[in-house]
């Protein structure tokens, strides 16, 4: 048996958007201590690793861990249906082939119940170890959509790097270059809109902008997003679920051929 | 423009 319910229901619904187009098929894993969910997209290019933790749910309830297999985009039609300020409740039995999406109104005055069948997913689970990255830069979440939207408008790839001036993101294409570049800003006011760069060593990777456009799509979940960049690493692009957890983006860089 | 690489080369399967 499994019940998980999330108070901020709108949580839920945008890591949904933010997955949806990147992931067709994935299995939620729930156990004691979160409700998760690794995925690699078709072309093994990119992954995403989500964590919701128990204590972040008003009630979570999982009496054995379970994996719920689902397609995002029949999940994300069935979240849409919920308001931003629903309360969402998650449930499925221990052998059922579907899960029910309950959505309370904020008084109380209107329940749905959406039940959407299960699917066996093959997945593939990847090894992520801990590593230690030779650059981290913390910036506003919509700064970083912007750069990424305006960059693919000229090239199909970014080139990240980090020095101690800041943080560069640079495109060509066929029509020209652009240079983009960020300074630490600590902004003790509004630290929403700071910008952070711890740096171990100066770094440089590129990466496919079609990749890095789609983990934008997570900006709503959180006013800043952490990139993580080392030489030998994908880079992970973070973004924070309220107190409760994190959506990571990986994504393996592009080289000279 | 450019390889483009796995994350196979990255992480292993479990």
């Amino acid at each position: 048996m499994l019940e998980l319910r999330l108070v901020q229901g709108g949580l839920l619904k945008k890591v949904l958007e933010s997955l949806k187009d990147l992931v067709n098929d994935a299995n939620f894993d729930c156990s004691a201590s979160g409700f998760s969910l690794q995925a690699m997209d078709s072309s093994h290019v990119a992954l995403v690793a989500l964590l919701l933790r128990s204590e972040g749910f008003e009630h979570y309830r999982c009496d054995r861990n379970l994996s719920l297999g689902m397609n995002l985009n029949n999940m994300a039609k069935m979240l849409k249906c919920a308001a931003n300020d629903d309360i969402v409740t998650i449930k499925a039995d221990d052998a059922s082939d579907s899960v029910t999406f309950m959505f309370e109104s904020p008084n109380q005055d209107k329940i749905a119940d959406f039940e959407m069948k299960l699917m066996d997913i093959d997945s593939e689970h990847l090894g992520i170890p801990e590593a230690e990255f030779q650059a981290i830069v913390r910036m506003p979440s919509a700064e970083f959509a912007r750069i990424c939207k305006d960059l693919s408008t000229i090239g199909d790839t970014v080139v990240i790097s980090v020095t101690k001036e800041g943080v560069k993101f640079s495109t060509r294409g066929d029509i020209g270059t652009a240079n983009i570049v960020c300074r630490q800003n600590p902004s003790i006011d509004k630290p929403e809109e700071a910008t952070i760069i711890e740096m171990e060593e100066p770094v440089s990777l590129t990466f496919a902008l079609r990749y890095m456009n789609s983990f934008t799509k997570a900006t709503p979940l959180a006013n800043q997003v952490t990139i993580s960049l080392s030489a030998d690493l994908p880079v992970v692009v973070e973004y924070r679920v309220a107190e409760m957890g994190y959506i990571r983006f990986y994504l393996a860089p592009k080289i000279e051929e | 423009a450019g390889a483009q690489l796995l994350l196979s080369r990255y992480f292993q399967l479990n």
